[in-house]
C-alpha cells in the first residue's frame, strides 16, 4: 500500500458515497445515467468475484463489499426507488457497444485464460469505458448538476492517483501490470475533457 | 509482471 493508491481508493469511496447521497437526499436521479451505474456494478461484480476465493486483507475485503454494496444500491435507486425521476431519454448510450467489445478483448488479451482472469480482465477493461454513458448524458442535456461534476472529480481522480501508484509500485516493487495501467490511461484520459471543464467553470458544467 | 496469484489493487 501506498499513498497515491490509498488517497486512489478514498478518491474512488468518497465518488460512490457522493452520488448515494446526492440521489437518497435529493430523492433524484436526474442527470444521471444509470447505464453508467449498472455497468460499474458489473464492473464490481466481476472483479471482487474473489471475495470468495481468497483473502487478502481486511482492507480489501471490507471496500470490496462496500463497492458492490454501494453499487447496486445506486441501481436500486435509480431503477427501483427513484425511477420516475431516471432521464431514460437522454441516458441512450449503447451498453452493448462497450461490454461485446470488451468481452471480446478480455478473452484475447490477458495475462491468463482462467475464469476469474477472464472476469478480472473484463472488468478493467470495462471500467476504462463504463463512464462514457454518463459523459455522453451530460453532453445531451447540456448541463451536470454542481454535485454530479463531484462525483465525476473524485471517480476520475481516483483512476489517476492509480497510476502514481503504479509509477511507485514499479520503481519501489518491481511490479507492473501492463493491462491495469493501458485500461487506466484510457479512463483517465476520458476524464481530461470534463476535468479542464471542472477545474475552469467551478460551478455547473455544459460538455 | 503479473506474477502472485490473484489481484491485491481494488
Amino acid at each position: 500500500m501506498n499513498i497515491f493508491r490509498l488517497t486512489g481508493d478514498l478518491s474512488h469511496l468518497a465518488a460512490i458515497i457522493i452520488l448515494l447521497l446526492k440521489i437518497w437526499k435529493t430523492r433524484s436521479c436526474a442527470g444521471i445515467s444509470g447505464k453508467s451505474q449498472i455497468l460499474f456494478a458489473l464492473v464490481f461484480t466481476t472483479r471482487y468475484l474473489d471475495l470468495l476465493t481468497s483473502f487478502i486483507s481486511l482492507y480489501n475485503t471490507t471496500m470490496k463489499v462496500i463497492y458492490i454494496g454501494c453499487a447496486y444500491a445506486t441501481v436500486y435507486l435509480i431503477y427501483m426507488k427513484f425511477k420516475a425521476t431516471y432521464d431514460g431519454n437522454h441516458d441512450s448510450f449503447r451498453m452493448e457497444f462497450l461490454v461485446v467489445p470488451v468481452g471480446g478483448l478480455a478473452c484475447l488479451v490477458n495475462h491468463d485464460f482462467s475464469f476469474l482472469e477472464i472476469l478480472w480482465t473484463f472488468s478493467i477493461y470495462l471500467e476504462s469505458v463504463a463512464i462514457l454513458p454518463q459523459l455522453f448524458m451530460i453532453s445531451k442535456t447540456g448541463e451536470a448538476e454542481t454535485i454530479t461534476t463531484h462525483y465525476l472529480f473524485f471517480l476520475g481522480l481516483y483512476r489517476a492517483l492509480y497510476l502514481f501508484n503504479w509509477i511507485w509500485r514499479f520503481y519501489f516493487e518491481g511490479f507492473f501490470d501492463m493491462i491495469a495501467i493501458v485500461a487506466g490511461m484510457v479512463q483517465t484520459i476520458l476524464y481530461c475533457d470534463f476535468f479542464y471543464l471542472y477545474v475552469t467553470k467551478g460551478q455547473g458544467i455544459s460538455l | 509482471n503479473q506474477d502472485e496469484v490473484g489481484h491485491d489493487e481494488l
